[in-house]
């Protein structure tokens, strides 16, 4: 079956754009058919796998959750991989959340259009294994849209003291959504990122968060690296732009402990 | 008269809260009187003032937006120093925003509750000198209340490439804020952040910034460094938990070039 998992932490610059694009592109390079889905106004998942979303005429998510346009309509093939793709936010998606308020089941949106296309690729016999939603930095309707969607939560925790604190806000949320919009999603990973082994700092946060959640957080840390952070200037994830850097290849482990924890579905 | 600023960008973790508390006490420390307001739901910048804000019988932000509590009646005073306030942000902030929508002139609200608030403060021989509002990484009506209740914007810019991107999608907020709610709203200061002069991201993204803004952009850039991140772990700023780091001394002249830089009203 598809995993399909939303990148959220509402604490803002924690690393889940970083983390969603270059999963995926890891997943992708090892022959996995992969989908990102952009839900954040601000388009970086885009701009990072080169997918054009500035130009208003394009059609992106802010269609499919307001408009119910269909994701085939919107998805397109992320250059230099053959099997990811991405579902673009265009700046307009930014308006989407005042749009959903008065809407019916305006939580359901995107869990219907992304069942509807999944069922689309799995009977033309190219089933998609992996979904990433990347969310903007709150827990407002594009976020919750993701939360129901998705099966798997991965948070990007850095290891720096305010990311602990929106962590209590962030997982009730998370239980009034499996309370009251979907059972079935599951807190399956957590990934600490811009990890500085030379500072306190950082050893204790990350002493911290492997105490409270030994299951789920995974053995690989990112590093702080400057590649990574370079990377999206060039329109590439760090997979194709320095493979060998210390973040590429924390992400590739990283990438390959979530294959290897797949759940028994 | 009273300087008020909102520090404002969608863009998460830029150093919008580690900038407003830092500045803010900066100023105090010079003997002026500073009032920080937190409308992030975090409560980051509550949290590094040592302000209580996880009790939710604590009277914060959210009741002076919603129910209209006047602001001295969730003001406390900043332990440690002589003249730092802060109206704290409880984790009910959160839901602020969707009980807003349907209001009557929901952008004005915390415009004229701070309004009555100073000239209260005016009338007692207390003037405030400088107001910083911490916003939340996002466009919403939090975000839009602060750029209404403002006169001046500050815009911190982190070094890195998709702080850039952001930037047109905050400007154009700011255009039709300027255009439709407070045509007295100045995007008066920029503000580098975490710039390490050893990248040649960096380098390039302040050079960029630099050429763009060359009016609006501080002369003293924050240097990226760990005792600024770590001051919040004790519920401090970094003026009192270290001094003499790169960090604090770069705040200290940026808040010197704020005051030297006071537009002529
Ligand atoms: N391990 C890392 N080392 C160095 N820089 C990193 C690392 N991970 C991310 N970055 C950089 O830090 C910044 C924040 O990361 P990113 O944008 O992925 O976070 P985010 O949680 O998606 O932010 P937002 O809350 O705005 O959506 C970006 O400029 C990114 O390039
Ligand atoms: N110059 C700096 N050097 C090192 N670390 C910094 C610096 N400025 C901020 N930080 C750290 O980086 C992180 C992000 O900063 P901060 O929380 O102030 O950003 P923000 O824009 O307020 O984030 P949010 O979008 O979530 O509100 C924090 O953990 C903070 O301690
Ligand atoms: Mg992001
Ligand atoms: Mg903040």
């Amino acid at each position: 079956a598809t995993r399909i998992f939303t990148v959220a932490n509402q604490k803002g610059g924690v690393g889940k754009t970083t983390t969603s694009v270059n999963i995926a592109a890891a997943l992708a390079m090892g022959g996995l058919k992969v989908l990102v889905i952009d839900l954040d106004p601000q388009g970086n998942a885009s701009t990072a796998l080169s997918v054009e979303h500035h130009d208003e005429a394009i059609p992106g998510m802010f269609e499919v959750l307001v408009e119910s346009r269909p994701l085939a309509e919107v998805i397109v093939k992320v250059p230099g991989f053959d099997g990811l793709e991405c579902a673009p936010a265009t700046l307009d998606l930014a308006g989407a959340e005042i749009q959903l308020v008065p809407m019916v089941s305006r939580e359901n949106r995107l869990r219907r259009l992304l069942e509807s296309y999944l069922s689309l690729r799995e009977a033309a016999g190219n089933r998609v294994d992996y979904v990433f939603i990347d969310c903007p930095p709150s827990l407002g309707l594009l976020t919750l849209n993701a939360l129901v969607a998705a099966e798997e939560l991965l948070i990007p925790i850095q290891c720096e003291y305010y990311a602990l604190e929106g962590l209590t806000q962030l997982l009730g949320t998370v239980r009034l959504v499996t309370e009251h919009l979907n059972p079935g999603l599951n807190l399956s990973t957590i990934l600490l990122t811009m990890f500085d082994g030379r500072t306190r700092l950082a050893n204790d946060v990350a002493e911290n968060v492997r105490e409270h959640f030994p299951a789920e957080v995974l053995t690989s840390a990112i590093p702080r690296s400057v590649r990574l952070s370079e990377a999206p200037s060039y329109g590439q994830t760090v997979m194709t732009y320095d493979p060998l850097s210390p973040g590429a290849v924390a992400y590739l482990a990283a990438a390959r402990e979530i294959a290897e924890r797949a759940i028994d579905i």
